[in-house]
């Protein structure tokens, strides 16, 4: 998380830290015995990963802390859309993950909503994304080990688009952006998720309720001027979630 | 081969009947059924030329040479005789009919003869009149008739003599085991012989207890003592089972005693001296009672009755919400019965109330009790969500009410068991900040 603060205690109980063969991510209960991350977390080398190499850790705050205790999940259901060999195609970045024992909620466990049928995206909406990835302090990029948040606000489509464009024109390599995904942060940069908050949630409240409006997916650098976050767009997903949960 | 028995029925008809009879006719036939009957002889049809005395022709009925009746012409000729519908009775067991004609037969009116059956009708050997050889009755004491025959019998205290008519004293052994019956001694109310030794028994099913009730006339020579009257030389000793035999004498009725058993032993004794008229008594049995069974408390005995016999059940049922429960377990029915002994095979059970146990755990929820003790009949519980992290599907605790049938039910209209559903997205903590 980049410009964010540290989070406290049971703010984000519903945040998930994935240590996956090595990497780091992010991810979110949304059931008691689901866990919803971004497809691409669970993806290496176009192959889903196998279920015993990821460890899904929460509760707390602070990775040290964390570590003592993690689950493995039962079974990884990536979004059959999901088809990213070059790196390049974050189109249906979702995926969910079962687990084996139900978890029992508390203050520090807790899930997170999912957005209403047809909820709508409005511009300029301030929404919160958590996460465990890096950070950059005075410059250097650094891994705190401290869960972080930062409050950014929803970007037009047209605006992100426009600026996916301009950064295509002067990079190779970038990122399609697609009605599946909408984009959240500051023109000026310096407020953004970054590596290792893959998968944790863009979160919007209404009606004194948090509910996962977005899935961290990806983004050109981190907190750069003119770029914004990419985020999955789960109200476009919830007929797949709930498939997927039925049937499982 | 022995001779077959005669025909119990049959029938005669004069020779060519029903075409007129021959002149110069002289036939006969003997007829017999079975010993002990009687033959009754009825005519169909009798037309025989009528004469004053039956004179020409003529049909004649004897019984042993005993002449019966002499019949001729029919049934509205002026002279002669004829049976009408009245059948004739034989005596004895045997019949003989004759059939004369003489040598014309009127030209004018052809008589066509006669036509006749006969049955075998039982002879009641018990009800004719004494013979007037003063061999006197058939039986000396009771008479039987049968079918065929008769058989004589005796009354308790005699047996019947090897001539099979006569009686003579004997009265041990009788043993009375009907639930109600009449004795006397030999001979009562007459003057009885002397020297009688006789023993009467009453034993009924055990469960019934005997009472016997002498009549009035009761007549057992006693000697006055200056103690007072003893039973030296004659008289009748009541024995109970477990009990000291009583003697009774005298001219008072010992009137109505209650045995309380299901045995009586009645000996009767006089010497070859003195006079005692004897005695008769009426004795029936009751069942057996059982004391009140009282009540259980919180459960309903049935029936109500005043008393409680022998045989007689008894049902418990407990009130709704309760159990039955005997020797501190529970059973499904109960029901006793008043035994021979007076006793109730089983004692009475209890009801206690019911348990629906443990109410199910719920998943992320509690149960709290709100009324009741022990989970027993009517107490409520609550089930409710670990809020602030669950809270009920429906959005209301539910309170279960421990039923009768032992089952927790819902008070609820529609919501009969609880789920606690997760809270998403509402932390208990709040990120905030005052910085602007």
């Amino acid at each position: 998380i980049i410009g964010g603060s540290d989070a406290p205690e049971k703010t984000i109980p519903w945040q998930v830290m994935l240590s996956v063969d090595g990497g780091r991510g992010g991810g979110m209960v949304i059931a008691d015995r689901w866990i919803m991350t971004a497809a691409h977390v669970l993806v290496k080398n176009g192959e889903k990963v196998a279920p015993e190499t990821v460890r899904i850790y929460m509760g707390q705050t602070d990775v040290q802390t964390l570590t003592d205790t993690f689950v493995f999940p039962s079974s990884l259901h990536i979004h059959p859309g999901y088809k990213n060999p070059n790196l390049l195609t974050y189109n249906n970045d979702i995926a969910l993950m079962k687990l084996h024992q139900p978890i029992t909620f508390n203050s520090s466990v807790m899930p997170l909503c999912l957005p209403a049928e047809g909820a709508t995206y409005h511009t300029g909406i301030m929404g919160l994304v958590s996460g465990f990835g890096i950070t950059i302090d005075q410059g250097r990029r650094m891994l705190r080990n401290k869960l972080k948040y930062v409050q950014i606000p929803l970007v037009d489509q047209e605006t992100c688009s426009n600026s996916v464009s301009m950064f295509k024109r002067i990079r190779t390599h970038v990122p399609d952006l697609t009605e599946n995904m909408f984009c959240a942060g500051v023109p000026e940069g310096s407020k953004d998720s970054c590596q290792g908050d893959s998968g944790s949630a863009f979160t919007l409240r209404e009606q004194g309720r948090f509910y996962a409006s977005g899935i961290v997916s990806w983004g050109i650098d981190c907190g750069k001027q003119g770029t914004y976050g990419v985020y999955t767009r789960v109200t476009n997903y919830l007929p797949w979630i709930s498939k997927i949960m039925q049937e499982n | 081969l022995p001779d077959p028995d005669p025909p119990m029925f049959g029938e005669v008809r004069s020779p060519r009947f029903p075409q007129p009879y021959p002149p110069n006719l002289q036939q006969q036939w003997e007829l017999s059924v079975p010993e002990g009957f009687q033959i009754r002889l009825t005519f169909t049809h009798l037309d025989i030329e009528a004469s004053a005395g039956c004179h020409y022709d003529s049909l004649t009925v004897l019984y042993q040479e005993k002449l019966l009746g002499k019949f001729c012409g029919d049934e509205n000729s002026a002279d002669g005789h004829h049976p009408g519908n009245h059948p004739i009775l034989s005596p004895g067991n045997t019949l003989t009919l004759i059939f004369q004609t003489d040598n014309s037969n009127p030209e004018r009116h052809q008589n066509l003869g006669f036509s006749a059956h006969y049955q075998a009708t039982d002879v009641d050997e018990c009800s004719a009149p004494e013979p007037p050889d003063r061999s006197g009755p058939l039986c000396s004491q009771i008479c039987l008739n049968t079918l065929g025959s008769y058989l004589c019998s005796c009354h308790h205290g005699y047996e019947l003599r090897s001539d099979q008519r006569t009686c003579v004293l004997s009265c041990g052994g009788g043993i009375f085991d009907e639930p109600e019956g009449h004795l006397f001694s030999p001979g009562f109310p007459d003057t009885p012989p002397h020297a009688v030794s006789c023993q009467y028994i009453i034993s009924v099913e055990p469960g019934f207890t005997v009472s016997l009730n002498f009549t009035d006339n009761f007549h057992i020579e006693s000697v006055d003592t200056e103690d007072g009257s003893v039973c030296l030389h004659h008289w009748l000793q009541v024995t109970l089972p477990d009990r000291e035999p009583v003697k009774l004498c005298g001219r008072s009725s010992p009137g109505l005693m209650e045995t309380n058993s299901s045995t009586v032993r009645l000996d009767y004794h006089t010497d070859d001296a003195g006079q005692s008229r004897g005695w008769s008594l009426d004795y029936r049995t009751h069942r057996v009672q059982c004391p009140f069974p009282g009540g259980v408390a919180k459960g309903r005995v049935t029936p109500i009755l005043m008393e409680y016999f022998y045989r007689d059940y008894l049902h418990v049922r407990c009130d709704l919400g309760y159990k039955l429960m005997m020797d501190g377990q529970e059973i499904q029915s109960f029901s006793t019965m008043c035994q021979s002994s007076g006793r109730w095979h089983l004692p009475l059970p209890e009801c206690h109330i019911i348990d629906c146990g443990e109410p199910e755990p719920l998943l992320n929820g509690a149960v709290t009790v709100l009324s009741g003790l022990q989970n027993q009949y009517r107490s409520v519980v609550q089930y409710h969500c670990n809020e602030p992290f669950y809270s009920p599907l429906g959005g209301v605790n539910v309170n279960f009410t421990c039923d009768a049938d032992r089952q927790w039910r819902s008070t609820h209209d529609i919501v009969d068991r609880m789920t606690c559903l997760p809270v998403c997205g509402q932390p208990t903590e709040l990120i905030s900040g005052f910085q602007r």
